[in-house]
């Protein structure tokens, strides 16, 4: 029974992050691993396969009928990695990476083969077009959103749940990935239980995080032994675990202002 | 000759904050000012009108013939506001906001009155759809972007000149609206040569501005003496007096990435 599960949250927030890592986590643990990158940046799976991978897009540009081989590149511990790409900014819809890359690996039956989990990292500022479509197709069974406690991390944590709700899909969670800002747990605690969702798990700010990235690894494969490998570890399995789901309530724009005022 | 400029940048950069700023400062000094908010946020002129105004989109939902007063509203020393709105997330494409609220300003003959200036506020994490409208349909002749010195923000500045370029529009400058991180000036400094623009201002942090905005106005408004407003004062006269730009050469992921690194 394949985990399929789609990670949202606005730019920056720290989406690839916690996707290379969790899935390093799962393909330490022997789990056969599918990691799809629909963010126009392609850059969830760089620290992964220690370097930026060719997009589905791209590699369309040179080849029509591409075999699996080009589009699917093996990472840390035989992780198995995609990059939608998308069109050049401007032209058309910026999505249209998801959509081709989908229907792509679709009609290679990479969908058919027996992964145990599937993690989709999805951009978030807006939730239109292609990037609804790991939700809206069905390609992933739940949604988790990543956020801080910033005010604009969580005002696209509440509009993500708007589209979940609006495509009639599920919000398994909330993952803080903490920017130590004031009141932080507190605010997105209470922002959770106000969309009708709880926090899944928490991942502390942590410089070796970034040094890692710098080397193109996951703080998981650089640091094995570290607290941080240990948080990802912990949070991979909730993730894995858990098996609930709820249908958003996402704020309206003024209630989710007022909300934030009050910390 | 009407001086029409496009506002883009990252969200959560500061676009709003900046934009309703200088327009309180051509406000004041008695130029007739337009702000078009292109962001499905729709609180650009919170602070201009002390609350959030009906955008055209929701304000189309009940009113199949709305008239000027029903999508322009008037804010802070009469500076025209219109908000664009946005569809449902998950449900078509985020910019069509944009692109509807554009036709009805014009059928409505908005833009053939004679404004001192027009700005319109762009959201600039994609450059798709409705949000390349401004560049694309010549609403705006020139273009700036506003970036700090963290990376995400850099990306995003490159990514919109890469819209910028293929749209053969022109960008006129980089705003830097301060975050206050390590080598910031030197940084954007360097990226702005490097994709072939100038930094055309700045504006530092300051928690005054902040302040003002939980007070739903503007620190030109709130705080008319202070350093904050003096440098609202000269960007928006930098900005007014610029009539320069350049064709862009956005840099490759890698190469971005590189550049960063470097610091
Ligand atoms: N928990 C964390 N601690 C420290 N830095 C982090 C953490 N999570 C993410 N980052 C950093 O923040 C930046 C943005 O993260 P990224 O995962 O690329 O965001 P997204 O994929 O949501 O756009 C990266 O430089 C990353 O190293
Ligand atoms: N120079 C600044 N100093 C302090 N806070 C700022 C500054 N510029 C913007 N902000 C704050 O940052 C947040 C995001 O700014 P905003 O203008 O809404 O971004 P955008 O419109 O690009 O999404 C707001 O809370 C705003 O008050
Ligand atoms: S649907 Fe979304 S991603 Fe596609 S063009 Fe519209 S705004 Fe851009
Ligand atoms: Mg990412
Ligand atoms: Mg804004």
């Amino acid at each position: 029974m394949t985990k399929k599960i789609a990670i949202y949250g606005k730019g920056g927030i720290g989406k690839s992050t916690t996707v290379s890592n969790i899935a390093a986590i799962y393909a330490k643990q022997g789990l056969k691993t599918l990691v799809i990158g629909c963010d126009p940046k392609a850059d969830t799976t760089r620290t992964l396969c220690g370097k930026r991978i060719p997009t589905v897009v791209n590699t369309l540009k040179e080849n029509k009928k591409p075999e699996k081989e080009d589009l699917i590149f093996k990472g840390y511990n035989g992780i198995q990695c995609v990059e939608s790409g998308g069109p050049e900014p401007g032209i058309g819809c910026a999505g249209r990476g998801v959509i081709v890359a989908m229907k792509r690996l679709e009609n290679l039956d990479v969908f058919s083969e027996n992964f145990d989990v599937i993690i989709y990292d999805v951009l978030g500022d807006v939730v239109c077009g292609g990037f609804s479509v790991p939700l809206r197709e069905k390609y992933a069974d739940e949604t988790f959103i990543v956020t801080s406690g910033e005010y604009m991390s969580l005002y696209a944590a509440n509009n993500i749940s708007r589209g979940i709700l609006k495509l009639k899909s599920k919000l398994s969670g909330i993952i803080l990935n903490s920017k130590g800002t004031s009141n932080e747990d507190e605010i997105v605690q209470e922002f959770s239980s106000l969309i009708n969702t709880k926090i899944i798990g928490k991942i502390n700010r942590s410089e070796l995080i970034q040094i890692s990235e710098l080397d193109a690894k996951t703080v998981v494969e650089k640091y094995a032994d570290s607290d941080e490998t240990k948080e990802y570890e912990k949070l991979a399995q909730d993730i894995l675990n858990y098996n609930n789901y709820s249908t958003p309530t996402p704020l309206d724009d003024e209630v989710l202002e007022e909300f934030f005022k009050k910390f």
